[in-house]
């Protein structure tokens, strides 16, 4: 099963700035609910 | 020839099993090429009584792609679903369990109910909760949650209406979520009752009584309408000809109420949602839970789902491969698309179903039932019905949770909260 999430979040004014939506996670990463998948 | 036929004496030789299953295979696979085949042409040319039947959607791709497209993928789905509710001996289970765990990576310290003659079959193990505590939300109010366990296959932004190519992985976000259509504003229906007594009228004399919802709503930057805006003078309704088919207000918080979804109300893009100045921006993310994974689903964030819409589509495989093989694979599987609004604008959640686990609950939606014949055949009418009138069909049925909360105009959910999950079959 899957599951896909389409949101609207803030944009990163520019690369490495703390404003905006930021992931943290790698493709093909294993997650854990609960787990973060990014931050605003 | 006649006296060899006469005379030769007849002998029986055992053949392989195999090869005798192998031979029915074929026979079977050539019939139902040839009798689907029939059936297309038929609808192609219509059988003259009804209107010619929506083409049925064809997904091209490699040869295992093609072979899965002539499989009835829904019927073994279900069948699947029949065979994993056998009640399994109860001396069978913990063993039958524990190979299970094994084969599929299964953490047993993790589950809820540490005996596991407790399950009484394959399906109520594979929907089996988690020991509370080994889940932790991330402690960082601002972090997006992963919804479930899995792994994270495609992530990234959305550019126009094109979701990312990503490694083969091309489909626009019409085809995953349908077309954008603005959501139901909040609706002049009197709060449910079941919404009244949750959240009581403000007290005279001033004191003001912030209900759940508002306080929700307030805490995490969500819009919302003040209850008495309900019953003022510049109440806001919506002028949508659907939703004022909206005749009786559900008794439940939890109940939706039907909305025709085959009219297309004022499509617009969806990045037009995005606010003028850029500042925002829609992104997506992929997380694919294995057969052995918990898989029930959570609320990654506080937010309101507003209204879901139910596609009942096929169920091919979601496994990794396929999804690279097959592009566009999540617009023909079916899935629920709720639809609904965050701190940070849209917000939205698509659990996708597939041939093994075909059944997709949720929670606060009693009336939500996939992979089941009924939908199917909702489904096929809604949409002859639509090529009768000469309407697009819209490809799903869409329901509101607008009477879930006269204040938020949905239903709230909470990060961490569970939402509902995946059934075998």
């Amino acid at each position: 099963s899957t599951i896909v999430l389409v949101f609207e979040a803030p944009v990163a004014e520019n690369p490495g700035s703390k404003r905006g939506f930021v992931w943290a996670v790698e493709k093909g990463q294993k997650v854990k609910m609960g787990q973060a998948l990014g931050y605003v | 020839l006649r006296n060899a036929l006469k005379d030769t004496k007849v002998r029986w030789y055992p053949i392989p099993v195999g090869l005798g299953i192998g031979f029915l295979g074929l026979v079977q696979f050539y019939k139902t090429q040839a009798r689907e085949k029939e059936r297309l042409e038929r609808e192609a040319e219509g059988d003259g009584v009804r209107p010619k039947k929506r083409a049925r959607i064809r997904p091209d791709g490699p040869w295992q792609v093609q072979i899965m497209s002539t499989l009835p993928l829904k019927a073994m789905s279900r069948l699947w679903g029949k065979f994993n509710e056998l009640t399994i001996p109860y001396y069978l289970r913990v063993p039958g369990f524990k190979l299970y765990a094994f084969i599929f990576g299964v953490n047993l310290d993790e589950v809820s109910e540490p005996d596991l003659h407790v399950y009484p079959n394959l399906s109520a193990f594979f929907y089996r909760t988690l020991k509370p505590g080994v889940r932790p939300l991330d402690p960082n109010p601002n972090a997006l949650l992963s919804p479930a366990d899995g792994r994270v296959l495609q992530f990234g932004k959305i550019e126009g209406n094109d979701i990312e190519q990503v490694k083969g992985m091309t489909y626009t976000i019409d085809a995953l979520l349908g077309k954008h259509t603005p959501p139901p504003s909040l609706s002049d229906k009197q709060p449910s009752a079941a919404h009244q007594s949750a959240n009581p009228p403000p007290k005279q004399g001033g004191e003001e009584h912030i209900s759940k919802d508002e306080e929700f709503a307030r805490v995490n930057g969500i819009s919302y309408t003040l209850p008495n805006l309900l019953s003022g003078p510049d109440k806001k309704t919506h002028d949508t000809k659907t939703l004022e088919d909206q005749s009786a207000t559900p008794s439940s918080p939890g109940a939706v109420s039907e909305v025709r979804a085959d009219l297309a109300l004022g499509e617009k893009p969806w990045y037009a949602l995005l606010s003028p100045d850029n500042r925002t921006a829609l992104y997506y993310a992929v997380v694919y839970l294995a057969p052995g994974d918990y898989h029930r689903f959570h609320s990654p964030a506080n937010w309101v789902v507003e209204r879901r819409r139910h596609f009942a589509g096929e169920l091919y495989s979601v496994s990794p491969y396929l999804q690279r093989t097959l592009p566009g694979l999540f617009t023909l599987n079916e899935r629920v698309v709720l639809l609904g609004r965050w701190r940070w604008g849209f917000f939205s959640f698509v659990p996708v179903g597939a041939t093994n686990v075909g059944s997709i609950a949720v929670n606060f939606d009693k009336e939500l039932r996939t992979n089941s014949l009924l939908t199917d055949t909702a489904a096929d009418r809604a949409a002859e019905e639509a090529a009768a009138r000469g309407e697009p069909y819209a490809g799903f049925s869409e329901a509101s949770y607008a009477a879930a909360s006269a204040v938020l105009g949905g239903y709230a959910l909470r990060r961490g909260e569970e939402m509902g999950g995946f059934k075998l079959g």
